[in-house]
């Protein structure tokens, strides 16, 4: 995965997401595809979850899934979560889980909650840094005023980091893939720095949700596991979505 | 451009909105979830117009555990303590999860399943 949240001169706020997963799932020789992936796609959908027949949230998923990996709270914030792998993983919140220790949270159980329940950018931030979880990972949230974009990195346990939008060091994005972003990407699946490379070549003049569709769609961030790209305006409330195909040749991750 | 070797690196794409051309498989369909309405309700329109999908996406799991399991044994396993697992989920979450199990057919563990994909996947 690979999530970005820029502002723009106006001290807009963006936010699109590119999700690739289906990794090692089964690899379709005769379509050079991956099997899971594929299969996810026509599962893609957008949602509108609504309240008292208002707008509560707005998401985009994959059909009989119920939490979120990307979304929105119009005009308040936007929310992407990719994933993140240390040894301490999930499958330890898992038997903790079992043997009735149930104190943490399913990570998509939470973001699901934020969506629905928080009401300001400060509330979620709070809420994504300090609730316990079943697994680590990388929250990406955007909010609705300038300097409101952050990458929260998580251990199941504790808030590890937070990586803060800061247009006077000339940080007028942060860009997350999956991996923590003070160290260097596995040299395999180095899927920032040509996002990055192509984000400073665009410039916060020219920022839009044209050119992040542009940077989306650059290979390797664009690659076989992509399954959509979600573009996402908080100020507009606004949540657009397409389902990917990544044309030969194109990496596997 | 694009360099022919892994990781076949782009030069950065440009004009590619709106979304069109090989890249671009198609647009994603808007639906409603009610939240005044009870969770084992809420994801019954999406559910039964993406049934055939979830059943496809489902098997194809199933196909990938017999793979690694060939007796069949790990999806039992699902099958079997899984929907335990659905009682011990925070609300709204398990009925809603019931709820998707009801309309699409798929059993309950296999659903749960899909849903803690995320922490079983770290493995």
């Amino acid at each position: 995965c690979t999530s970005v949240v820029a502002e723009d001169e106006k001290g807009n706020l963006l936010h699109a997401r590119n999700l690739d997963f289906g990794l090692f799932m089964g690899w379709d020789m005769k379509n050079k595809s991956w099997i899971i992936t594929e299969k996810l796609k026509p599962l893609v959908v957008n949602l509108d979850f609504r309240r008292n027949n208002q707008t509560v949230f707005k998401s985009t998923n994959f059909a009989g899934y119920v939490g979120m990996l990307t979304g929105i709270k119009p005009h308040t914030f936007t929310l992407t979560m990719n994933e993140r792998f240390t040894l301490d993983g999930g499958y330890i919140g898992i038997l903790e889980w079992i043997m009735g220790q149930r104190d943490g949270m399913w990570m998509s159980f939470l973001t699901r909650s934020v969506l629905e329940n928080a009401t300001s950018y400060e509330g979620a931030k709070r809420q994504l840094a300090e609730t316990k979880m079943l697994a680590p990972a990388y929250f990406i949230l955007g909010g609705n005023q300038s300097r409101q974009g952050c990458i929260i990195t998580r251990s199941r346990l504790l808030s590890i980091d937070v990586l803060e939008i800061d247009v006077k060091l000339g940080r007028w994005y942060v860009l997350e893939t999956n991996y923590d972003h003070w160290k260097d990407p596995l040299f395999l699946d180095d899927r920032r720095t040509p996002a990055m490379k192509c984000m400073n070549q665009t410039t916060q003049a020219k920022i839009s949700v044209k050119t992040l569709y542009d940077v989306l769609s650059t290979k390797p961030v664009l690659n076989k596991l992509t399954t959509y790209t979600t573009l996402m305006q908080v100020s507009e409330g606004k949540l657009e979505s397409y389902i990917r195909d990544c044309p030969n040749p194109c990496m596997p991750w | 451009s694009t360099q022919f070797i892994p990781p076949y690196t782009e030069e950065c794409r440009t004009g590619m909105y709106p979304p069109n051309g090989p890249t671009f498989r198609g647009p994603v369909s808007w639906y409603t979830v009610d939240l005044d309405s009870p969770p084992s309700q809420r994801w019954t329109a999406v559910i039964t117009e993406k049934k055939q999908d979830l059943i496809r996406m489902i098997q194809a799991v199933r196909n990938l555990a017999n793979a690694f399991v060939p007796s069949g044994k790990l999806i039992e396993l699902v099958d079997i303590t899984l929907p335990l697992m659905a009682n011990t989920l925070p609300s709204p979450f398990g009925e809603e999860i019931k709820g998707i199990a009801e309309v699409s057919g798929v059993p309950l563990g296999e659903v749960v399943l899909f849903n803690i994909f995320y922490e079983i996947f770290t493995v």
